[in-house]
Order: C-alpha cells, then structure tokens, then sequence
C-alpha cells in the first residue's frame, strides 16, 4: 500500500504554519505505521470553537499478553505542528469500552508525560507512538466486549 | 493512502 503523496500533504496542511516540517514526519509516521493515515476533519476545541485540523487516524499495533491488537487512536496535530504536541485520543468502536487509567481518561485522551515534556525535535510522532505503544502492552486502554475476537498470535 | 487493519482488543477484563 502506497503511502500518501508529499504533494498531496502539502495541499492538505496549507494552513500550518510549519508546513514543510510536519508534512516530513507526517510521512516519516506513516511509513512506519502502515495503519495510519492523514485525515482533514474538524477538532472541536473545549471552548466550542472548531478548526479543520489533520489527524493521524487508525490503528497502531500493541503486544499484550503474548497477542498482538490493533488499538483504534486519532492524533490531532495543530496547526503549530511540530512545535506542539498532537492532541491524542483512543478511538474504541462500539464494540470495545474504554478501560481509564492515569494515561488515558473516559473520552480516550491519552495523557503521557512525553506529551507534557514534548519539545520538538527532540519529541516526535514515531517516537510518541513507540512509547505509546509501549505503555498500552503493560496498561491496555481499551477492552472488547465481543467473544468473538481473533487476536493474531505472535 | 495506507490500509487499515481492523481495529481489535483483548477480551473485557474483570
């Protein structure tokens, strides 16, 4: 599966205002997480405010207990991207609940101190997701609530 | 544009 073109991108986050720097790790993400992709859609802000924003959305592999999931997220980037952190959400669908903890709260926002102590470029998206990931196999957020899974084994 | 593998997780904790 081809990933999407840098061109296309550039069209898609004409309002960011460091363009060139997120279309690379947008890119740089998407190859590497091939169930991700680049969605334009509206983030509706605490204060009621909304904003056509980009997000990475899709699925992203997590090892629990000797099974590998693939754990629905969404990641928001403002348009200050990658001088800010994404804004980032578990999406379960409706055959999963959300199971909160100190990482991840009942709408899905996942709080983790590489998001607080984000600074770019030492922080990026590849290296959010892998620690992501990583805290989800020891603290998994979200549970099925349908027998019929079919976890692939490892 | 990339795939998308289903979305899946383990089975309800308790």
């Amino acid at each position: 599966m081809a990933a999407v073109e840098e061109r296309t991108l550039k069209k898609m986050l004409k309002q960011y205002r460091h363009r060139d720097l997120a279309v690379r790790e947008i890119t740089d993400t998407i190859l590497n997480y091939k169930d991700l992709r680049p969605v334009m859609d509206a983030y509706n802000f605490l204060d009621g405010s909304s904003r056509d924003l980009m997000s990475l959305a899709g699925t992203v592999p997590v090892c629990y207990r000797g099974s590998v999931y693939n754990i629905p997220v969404c990641l928001w980037l403002l348009d200050t991207y990658p001088y800010n952190p994404p804004i980032c959400f578990v999406k379960p669908t409706s055959k999963m609940i959300i199971k909160t903890s100190r990482h991840v709260d009942s709408n899905g926002k996942i709080y983790l101190p590489y998001l607080h102590e984000w600074t770019f470029p030492r922080s990026g998206l590849c290296g959010f997701i892998q620690v992501m990931t990583g805290v989800f196999a020891e603290e998994m957020p979200v549970f099925s609530t349908s027998a019929t899974h079919r976890p692939s084994l490892l | 544009l990339n795939g998308g593998a289903v979305p899946s997780a383990p089975p309800t904790y308790t």
